[in-house]
């Protein structure tokens, strides 16, 4: 294990990528204990970033309100990059999770709304893998997949959700669309 | 102090004759019993035109490396075979040894049997006694012979006299009668030789020290280094038969496995190339280059003088992947074992997963026309069928005939399954009760993607009715073995000759995780994909469906924990998937209904 | 927090996997 001064890094060569991403964590951790000038912090999250954050946001969903959807997408976009670059690394995670999926679940929408499928099912994967279950994530992730002709995982994803909340209407009326589009699939 | 050796050789060959029997029989047994069971082997499993097709299309080069690597035809000759036959002359050999030897001959006569010498039952009352012994002793009686006898013949006659009167005390009079009980012999006990049976010049002379040294030899060295060796081999293998170095790698790369991962067939390549069974098989090679090497396979390249080593390496993924998936359902990812499982599918047909595998699965497939040619996006094989023979040629670029035939061939006997009943069911109950042991059994249909699709409901009710009877309440699995083997693959791109099978594994619905070790089904009945049933023919389904003759698979997986104590209903799902074809897949929700 | 980054970083990367497998 190399240490550099004056870059204040640590290194380690020919290191396996499970070593070095924990060697780039703790790099990530000193550069913001560095670059932290409030000596007493706190987990509380930055309040002016939650604003920063919090009013591009709301830009963007004025915007969506305008039908202005192609900007909608790109403020909401530099609301979470926002995010992505100001949080530190010790502001309560359950804050950022929670903004996060916030601001992706609209994306979401606004990518289906624009025909972006790809993207809004690689959101609604991550929003599914940090443990969001809801209904809503299953119909519109059903929806991407049908949209994207991959049927077979559809009909697995809306079962699931079925599985899950077996009294969703839009879920049923997904299920029989699927399997009249896989029967049409399979010839 | 002074052993008698056996010089006579009186001893020795029963010592010898026992160890060889014990050698011997089970060997014999064990030995006949599998060419039984290879026989039974062959004629249960079902043959398919896909066998023959598939020889065709095999290549030279792959058809040379079997030739090369197949397990040996010759079971007949076998070594072990070589060793039964030597060990059962060995034994014909010292029994003839035995039996002409003399001195074992009259060792044998001072046994004392009283009933022989009475020829009597061992079992006969007193009364047959006595009289056996009156009548005997009438004949032998010395008064009673005649007078022409010779002297040495009237003393075997009074000898023999002598014996049945004894034999008789022995049965009759108490003292004689414990003495035989007690030492075999009505006299008391006999004078019995205590010896080592060996002969002497093996103990005595100068051959003692050539034992000694046999003895160092044996314990010290051959038997240290068998057992070091069954160890090793023992150790640095899994149960599942992959080596344990690689099943260490591949536990260390699930436990490690980061959510930000993206699972593909690339990924699984690249764990596989890092297996132990490479390294050991080509040390001068490394991971890279058995990464290549797997992935010439999966485009069809030629991989120059690597071809057998890739030939090599191709034949071993197939236990890895499957120790692979073992280990992958115990860490309960749902995703690596399918991604794994479609991996074993692009290996076994050299066809990259992307969506018209189904489609350039097939031979004889020219991939580029497909890609550009195919106008409404053809994905399935259901789909190919939709158009007329001709059009399909001009889709998949096929101009020759022939060609053109066998292709449909193949795409008309790759299996489909159509689910048509799926359950959990306790043996004996009609719902699950509590904390039951269910197991899920499913009704599938085998049919090709060629068939006129039918709903299930078209099946009547008794078609799907099992015997209920004892032994298949005590053991529901049972009644799978009744149905055939699975046909060979067509995989003519696999170096080795395979059957495959489908890996069911069992999905929570709640949190999406496996929670059972993957159950494989290597027994269907493929009888289905012989008939016709075209779906560009058939019209009207009520005339020409006719239930009876389209059979109905089962397949049964056992549920490996009771079921839940709470009434309700819980969600899982039911992925069967095969590791040969695309397309030839089950993925169902299937409810438990736990009731009182 | 960090591996939450990576888990977001990763869509990109799921992006064009699944457009060329698709």
């Amino acid at each position: 294990l190399q240490y550099n001064p004056n870059s204040k890094l640590l290194g380690l060569p020919h290191s396996s990528e499970d070593v070095t991403m924990n060697i780039s964590q703790i790099n990530k951790l000193t550069q913001d204990l560095v670059a932290e000038t409030n000596a007493n912090f706190t987990p509380q999250p930055h309040a002016e970033s939650t604003a920063m954050i919090k009013k591009m946001f709301e830009n963007g969903l004025k915007q969506t309100q305008q039908q202005k959807l192609a900007d909608a997408l790109k403020s909401i976009n530099l609301a979470i990059e926002m995010a992505q670059r100001k949080r530190t690394t010790w502001e309560a995670f359950a804050v950022q999770l929670q903004e996060l999926q916030f601001m992706l679940k609209n994306r979401v929408d606004l990518c289906l709304v624009q025909g972006r499928f790809m993207d809004a099912l690689q959101d609604l994967d991550f929003l599914q893998n940090t443990g969001l279950n809801s209904s809503d994530v299953f119909i519109r992730k059903t929806d991407a997949l049908i949209k994207l002709k991959q049927y077979e995982q559809a009909r697995a994803e809306c079962e699931r959700g079925l599985s899950l909340d077996p009294t969703n209407v839009k879920l049923k009326a997904l299920l029989i669309e699927n399997t009249r589009r896989l029967a049409e699939y399979n010839g | 102090q002074s052993y008698d050796y056996d010089e006579g050789s009186e001893t020795w060959p029963f010592f010898v004759l026992a160890v060889l029997c014990v050698v011997l029989v089970p060997l014999t047994l064990m030995q006949a019993y599998e060419i039984i069971a290879a026989k039974d082997e062959d004629s249960s499993s079902q043959s398919s035109p896909l066998e023959k097709l598939s020889e065709k299309y095999t290549g030279d080069q792959v058809k040379r490396f079997r030739a090369k690597f197949a397990p040996k035809k010759s079971k007949l000759l076998a070594r072990r075979n070589l060793v039964i036959i030597a060990g059962w002359c060995m034994v014909a050999f010292l029994i003839n040894k035995i039996g002409s030897n003399g001195a074992i001959k009259d060792a044998a006569t001072l046994l004392f049997d009283p009933y022989a010498l009475l020829d009597i039952s061992a079992s006969s009352t007193d009364r047959e006694i006595r009289s056996a012994y009156r009548k005997l002793s009438v004949k032998f009686h010395p008064d009673k012979l005649s007078k022409d006898l010779s002297a040495d013949e009237r003393t075997v006659l009074e000898e023999q006299y002598v014996m049945i009167t004894k034999a008789y005390k022995a049965l009759t009079d108490e003292i004689t009668r414990e003495n035989y009980l007690r030492y075999g012999h009505p006299d008391g006990p006999q004078a019995t030789s205590h010896g080592i049976a060996l002969p002497k010049f093996l103990v005595d002379s100068s051959a003692s020290t050539l034992m000694v040294l046999g003895y160092i030899a044996l314990l010290g060295f051959i038997l240290p280094f068998f057992v070091s060796r069954w160890w090793s081999k023992t150790q640095s293998f899994t149960k599942k038969g992959i080596h344990a170095r690689s099943a260490s790698y591949f536990a260390d790369r699930l436990f490690n496995f980061k959510p930000s991962q993206v699972v593909t067939t690339g990924l699984i390549l690249n764990w596989l190339s890092h297996a132990a069974e490479f390294k050991l098989l080509y040390p001068d090679l490394t991971q890279e280059t058995f990464e290549s090497l797997l992935y010439d396979h999966i485009n069809r390249r030629h991989s120059g003088e690597l071809e057998t080593a890739k030939l090599r390496i191709v034949a071993k993924t197939h236990a890895l992947l499957f120790g692979l998936l073992d280990i992958a359902t115990t860490f309960r990812n749902l995703e690596i074992s399918t991604v794994a499982i479609d991996t074993f599918k692009s290996i076994v047909q050299a066809t990259p997963l992307t969506s018209h595998s189904q489609i350039l699965q097939l031979p004889n497939v020219d991939a580029k026309r497909f890609e550009e040619g195919s106008v409404d996006d053809i994905r399935t094989l259901g789909k190919l069928f939709t158009f007329e023979d001709e059009k399909i040629g001009k889709i998949l670029g096929i101009e020759d005939e022939t060609k053109l035939r066998e292709t449909l061939s193949v795409a008309a006997n790759i299996p489909h399954l159509k689910l048509l009943r799926a359950e959990f069911t306790v043996p004996g109950e009609s719902v699950v009760t509590p904390l039951s042991t269910p197991h899920i059994s499913v009704k599938v249909l085998v049919r090709s993607a060629k068939h006129k699709f039918f709903t299930p409901n078209k099946i009547p009710d008794e078609l799907y009715k099992e015997e209920q009877d004892f032994d298949s309440l005590r053991d529901p699995f049972a009644s799978l073995s009744n149905q055939p083997a699975l046909p060979r693959t067509f995989a003519p791109h696999f170096p080795a000759k395979r059957s495959g099978c489908w890996c069911a594994l069992v999905v929570l619905q709640k949190d999406g995780k496996v929670i059972q070790t993957p159950m494989l089904v290597d027994r269907l009945s493929f009888a289905n994909l012989n008939k016709d049933f075209d779906k560009r023919t058939v019209k009207d389904l009520e005339k020409e469906f006719n239930p009876e003759e389209w059979e109905i698979g089962t397949i049964k997986i056992p549920f490996s924990q009771p079921a839940p104590d709470q009434k309700g209903d819980y969600y899982f799902r039911v992925i069967v998937k095969s590791t040969e074809y695309f397309g030839a897949d089950l993925d169902f929700t299937l409810p438990m209904m736990v009731r009182e | 927090n960090q591996a939450l980054k990576r888990r977001y970083q990763a869509i990109l990367l799921r992006k064009d996997v699944f457009a060329v497998q698709w």
